[in-house]
C-alpha cells in the first residue's frame, strides 16, 4: 500500500460483508482447534443420560446418610431407600462473568444462566463474588447496580443499587438472590451488574489475566416440586 | 482503544461475537456460549502512528500473512490489537472428558496504531 493509504491489515474491510463474515467463522474455528491442539472438532460428547446421573447422585448420597447412620458397617447388595424428602436435587449453578464493556469509572458485567433456570429450578440463594486490586489500603466507595430489562423498551433499569467500602484487595461478595430468582421466566436468563469503581482502581476484570479472579455468581439451587393434587 | 461506528474510518476495534451455536460447536464447547472475536481496523495516519504493544501472537500472524499477501513491501503504519486477554473455554476433549483450559491473547479489547 502506498503510504497514506489504507494499512493491509485493514484489507478485510474491503470484502463484501458475506465473505468478510465467512472468512472470520473459518479463521475462528481454525485458531480455536489449533490452540487446543485438536486437528479437528471433537465427536459429538456422549454424557452419561439425565436419569442414569440423577440415579447416581440419589445411591452416593443415600449411601453417605446410610453410613453416618450406622458407622462401620459395610452394606452389599441392594441401594437403601431414600429418607423423605432426600427425593430433592439440590445443586450449585456457577455463572462466570462475560462481555464486559467498561470505562475508566464504571464496569458492566453478564451472567449468563442456562435455560433451566428459568423452568424446573428453584433459586435457594445466589451471591456475586467480586475481586478488587484496590492500590489504596483505605475503605474505598463501589457502587453495584443490578439491572434488569425494561419490558417497555430494549433498555435496562435499575433493579437494586448497594453501596459498598471496600477494604484493599480482596474478595468481595453481595446477596443478588432476588435478582437472580427474578430472572425465572425469560427465555434467556442473563443478569447484568454494573460497577462504579474509583478511577484509579483496576477493573474486576483483571488485567493480569489471573483467571482465579474472575468475577462469578454462585447459585444454590433444587429442582422445583411438582404441585401436587389431593382428592377428598 | 476506540470502538467502531458511525462514519470514521480511522483506527478501532470492530466486534465480532461468533456464536458457537451457529456453528454447530455448542455440543463441545460448555462455555462460554461464543467466542469474542474482535478484530482491528481502520487507517492508521502517520501522526497516529507509534503506539506500542504489538506482541506475538495469533493476531499478529494473521497480521504478517495478510502483509505476506500484499504486493507491497512498503506499508504506512497499521491497526492492531494493544490490549487481549484470554479466551476461557470449558469443553468435551475427544475422550469426553470435561476439559477447562485458558487460550491466551484471544480476545481483543482495544486497538491502536504502529
Amino acid at each position: 500500500a502506498a503510504r497514506g493509504e489504507w494499512c493491509p491489515a485493514c484489507g478485510m474491510a474491503a470484502l463484501a460483508p458475506g465473505t468478510q463474515r465467512d472468512v472470520l467463522l473459518a479463521l475462528a474455528k481454525q485458531s480455536i482447534l489449533a490452540k487446543l491442539r485438536l486437528p479437528a472438532r471433537p465427536s459429538s460428547p456422549q454424557p452419561p443420560a439425565r436419569g442414569a446421573l440423577l440415579t447416581a447422585l440419589r445411591r452416593l448420597r443415600a449411601q453417605r446418610s446410610d453410613t453416618a447412620a450406622s458407622p462401620g458397617t459395610l452394606r452389599d447388595g441392594p441401594v437403601p431407600q431414600l429418607r423423605p424428602g432426600m427425593e430433592l436435587q439440590e445443586y450449585e449453578i456457577l455463572s462466570f462473568a462475560e462481555s464486559a464493556s467498561s470505562t475508566s469509572r464504571s464496569v458492566c458485567l453478564h451472567f449468563r444462566f442456562s435455560r433451566e433456570l428459568s423452568g424446573s429450578t428453584e433459586v435457594l440463594q445466589a451471591t456475586l463474588y467480586l475481586f478488587w486490586a484496590s492500590p489504596r489500603p483505605r475503605a474505598q466507595p463501589v457502587t453495584i447496580r443490578l439491572l434488569k430489562p425494561d419490558p417497555m423498551g430494549p433498555n435496562m433499569t435499575v433493579a437494586s443499587e448497594t453501596r459498598l467500602e471496600v477494604q484493599g484487595s480482596g474478595w468481595t461478595t453481595l446477596d443478588v438472590g432476588p435478582a437472580v430468582r427474578s430472572l425465572s421466566g425469560q427465555e434467556t436468563p442473563r443478569l447484568t451488574v454494573e460497577l462504579d469503581v474509583p478511577e484509579d482502581w483496576e477493573s474486576p476484570f483483571p488485567a493480569d489475566h489471573t483467571d482465579s479472579h474472575w468475577p462469578f455468581v454462585v447459585a444454590q439451587a433444587r429442582a422445583r416440586t411438582p404441585h401436587r393434587v389431593r382428592r377428598r | 482503544g476506540v470502538d467502531c461506528g458511525g462514519d470514521s474510518r480511522m483506527c478501532c476495534r470492530q466486534e465480532f461475537f461468533v456464536d458457537f451455536k451457529e456453528i454447530g460447536w455448542e455440543d463441545w464447547i460448555i462455555q462460554p456460549a461464543g467466542y469474542h472475536m474482535n478484530y482491528c481496523t481502520g487507517l492508521c495516519p502517520l501522526h497516529m502512528a507509534g503506539i506500542p504493544g504489538l506482541a506475538a501472537s495469533f493476531h499478529t500472524a494473521v497480521l504478517n500473512r495478510i502483509k505476506a499477501a500484499s504486493a507491497a513491501a512498503a506499508v504506512d503504519s497499521c491497526c492492531v490489537p494493544t490490549q487481549r486477554r484470554p479466551l476461557s473455554l470449558l469443553y468435551y476433549d475427544r475422550d469426553s472428558n470435561i476439559v477447562k483450559t485458558d487460550i491466551p491473547d484471544m480476545i481483543v479489547d482495544s486497538c491502536g496504531c504502529t
